[in-house]
């Protein structure tokens, strides 16, 4: 992922 | 298996726990929520593995940014075909190449 950016996750399992 | 949000880290975005759930994220940004969400076809056996329904808690959430009149953006795979159907009151007209209009589609809208 870019520097600029950001990931925000809701995992399953 | 999941759902997911890229965003430029300047945005002032945070997560709402509490009404996430399986494949569905809840994010805010200032007062607008933004919903990642994935939705299964209709008929698929995945429903049975859900603690909460992702149909019932995209329902929930609708129900509560009305109720807080805070704007929704959903993106996702919500497997709903809407063809050139729209939603709302003088929505911006649609051309979609998929004409095809599903049950998941309609009520969606």
């Amino acid at each position: 992922l870019p520097e600029q950016f950001s990931i925000i996750e809701q995992s399953r399992p | 298996g999941g759902v997911a949000a890229v965003f430029r880290k300047h945005l002032p975005i945070t997560k709402h726990p509490d009404l996430c759930s399986d494949d569905v994220l809840v994010l805010a940004l200032n007062d607008v929520f933004l919903v990642s969400i994935y939705l299964p076809p209709a008929s698929s056996p995945a429903y049975r593995a859900y603690e909460v329904s992702p149909v019932d808690r995209l329902q929930e959430l609708a129900g509560l940014a009305a109720t807080l009149d805070m704007p929704m953006i959903i993106g996702g795979d919500l497997n709903a075909r809407t063809g050139n159907l729209t939603a709302g009151i003088d929505p911006p007209p649609r051309s979609s190449p998929d004409l095809t209009v599903c049950s998941r589609g309609r009520s969606l809208l």
